[in-house]
């Protein structure tokens, strides 16, 4: 059973996690059919900035995020953008849209210029993820997870961080137990999750200077 | 890559400092 305590976060994390989102139109842009390779890369690189607002937003309303040192929390987000982002997109491609708009989605990622040798990971990422059928909880949980990640380069307080973190774990763990009593692995399976992150977050340095080059 | 790191981190240091204009 979840706390009051534990009620009361989880609650607080996803209504932050609904309210920050990329602004509208530029998410309409995303759904139009027809479109060169050059607006492609802008509305991707655009989205890419707004992303990291939202991440930045959404982070701010992490209980006790505010307190730690500015500069660890600069460590935090830089060390946890490129992973938030590729968590947010897959919840984007693996919940349930209207007709033909996923289809709309990957075709701009196929036809973006970046290589396969990129791609096929991503998307096995978006398909692992939509596998697990997440709950938004679970989305915001473990973005708020990935964000509070005390191993990132330059964070001096790794105490501080983890103190952060570890009710985080605890809440999506109960939840984990309460929502999928089928699936006793399902909490283990989400961290697996984290780790294929940590692959993405390391190729897309690569990944970004081979389509720039494209 | 690290023309991307800068960029990013200004990014991050802007929407902390201030409000992301929804």
């Amino acid at each position: 059973e979840l706390s009051q305590e534990q009620q009361a976060l989880l609650n607080y994390i996803v209504e932050a996690y609904n309210k920050h989102r990329v602004p509208q139109d530029m998410a309409k842009k995303l759904l139009q059919e027809h479109f060169s390779a050059e607006e492609n890369f802008l509305l991707l690189t655009e989205m890419a900035t707004s992303h990291v607002q939202v991440l930045v937003e959404f982070t701010k309303n992490i209980p006790g995020f505010q307190s730690l040192d500015h500069e660890d929390q600069i460590a935090l987000l830089k060390g946890s953008a490129v992973e938030a982002m590729f968590l947010r997109s897959a919840e984007v491609f693996t919940k349930k849209r209207p007709q033909g708009q996923t289809e709309v989605l990957e075709e701009r990622i196929r036809k973006s210029g970046i290589s396969e040798e990129f791609i096929t990971p991503m998307f096995n990422f978006y398909k692992s993820i939509g596998e697990l059928q997440m709950r938004q909880e679970e989305h915001a949980l473990l973005t708020a997870i990935t964000i509070l990640s005390s191993d990132r380069p330059y964070v001096k307080d790794q105490q501080a961080v983890e103190q952060l973190q570890e009710p985080m774990l605890e809440v999506l763990w109960k939840f984990c137990k309460l929502q999928h009593p089928q699936d006793p692995q399902h909490f283990a399976r989400l961290l697996g999750r984290l780790t294929e992150l940590r692959t993405l977050n390391h190729q897309h340095a690569e990944m970004l200077e081979s389509w720039r080059m494209s | 890559p690290s023309g991307n790191t800068i960029g990013l981190e200004a990014i991050i240091r802007k929407a902390l400092m201030g409000k992301y204009d929804e």
